[in-house]
């Protein structure tokens, strides 16, 4: 009965995952091993074909393509274009978290605890579960962006001026050998649920429940592995180290973004992204 | 906690409505 128990939050979960995430991993992977039917994403990969594309970053449906060329022929220098990418992105960040805010609230127990405890948990929690997020949307050459309708390149991210060169690639690292794990959608709407119920974020108020909460997911997920992966060793162990490297890279993106903050003097953060940004780390 | 993270409080309390981000 204990275990049936198990499969149904992993079922719950799950569920609740394909609500909110509009691109789950499965279609993710599909586009990017070109097995999808409808037509292969606009490529990114240098400042005309950004200026090109970044009218329909956020978009959920790409417009008719024939339009595409007037857009080239507007001068603009590139940091202006960088920068209004960058504004572009956090829009689609903030939004991101309203995702992870309503897949938070369907944990089962979530909602019952300390209103400040929930704060604090999305504050810490929400970048980690994007950074992962984001792995299933990268693979070494580039990532999707705007619902999985254009594929920036890697090269080309790199490319940009410090600091907006220095934002992706250690994600990119972090990705391939995440994505080596081969966690699938339903792994990943478990794990996202450990990640955001850990105990031990600075402030939390009552932890215990906390702690109750992610113990029943972590036992969730010890099964699913076993059951989804059977052949994979140590896979629940292996996966929950990865928890230790995301602290890092949030580390290290909290600090490039106050860097940006400091050398772009037009760059404004979003007011959401500067809440849970602000006092983080 | 909360008087510092008014729009994170906002979503976490609005469960249909959509929020103006």
């Amino acid at each position: 009965p204990e275990s049936a128990d198990l499969r149904a939050l992993a079922k719950h979960l799950y569920e609740s995952y394909l609500k909110y995430f509009p691109l789950t991993k499965a279609k993710a992977r599909a586009i990017l091993s070109g097995k999808t039917s409808g037509s292969a994403p606009f490529v990114i990969h240098d400042m005309k074909s950004l200026t090109e594309g970044e009218q329909f970053i956020n978009c959920r449906q790409m417009p008719v393509m024939e339009q595409r060329s007037e857009f080239g022929h507007v001068q603009e220098s590139a940091s202006e274009v960088e920068l209004r990418f960058f504004h572009r992105w956090q829009y689609r960040s903030a939004e991101a978290v309203r995702e992870v805010t309503e897949f938070a609230k369907s944990i089962p127990g979530f909602v019952s605890l300390d209103l400040n405890d929930q704060v604090t948990l999305l504050k810490y929690g929400v970048i980690e579960v994007l950074i992962i997020m984001t792995a299933s949307l990268m693979n070494k050459d580039g990532m999707l962006i705007s619902y999985g309708q254009i594929f920036m390149t890697r090269e080309f991210l790199k490319s940009l001026r410090k600091p907006f060169c220095e934002m992706m690639e250690p994600k990119f690292e972090f990705a391939i050998k995440f994505n080596m794990l081969e966690l699938d959608d339903s792994d990943m709407a478990l794990f996202l649920a450990v990640i955001i119920l850990s105990g031990d974020r600075p402030g939390l108020l009552n932890v215990k429940p906390i702690e109750d909460l992610q113990e029943t997911v972590l036992q969730t997920l010890e099964l699913q592995l076993k059951m989804n992966h059977p052949d994979s060793l140590q896979l629940f162990a292996k996966v929950l180290q990865k928890m230790t490297d995301l602290r890092q890279l949030v580390n290290d993106h909290v600090h490039l973004i106050q860097l940006l903050k400091k050398t772009e003097v037009d760059m404004c953060l979003h007011p959401l992204l500067q809440e849970i940004m602000k006092d983080l780390y | 906690l909360k008087e510092k993270h008014k729009i994170l409080h906002r979503l976490l309390q609005n469960s249909t409505s959509p929020v103006d981000l």
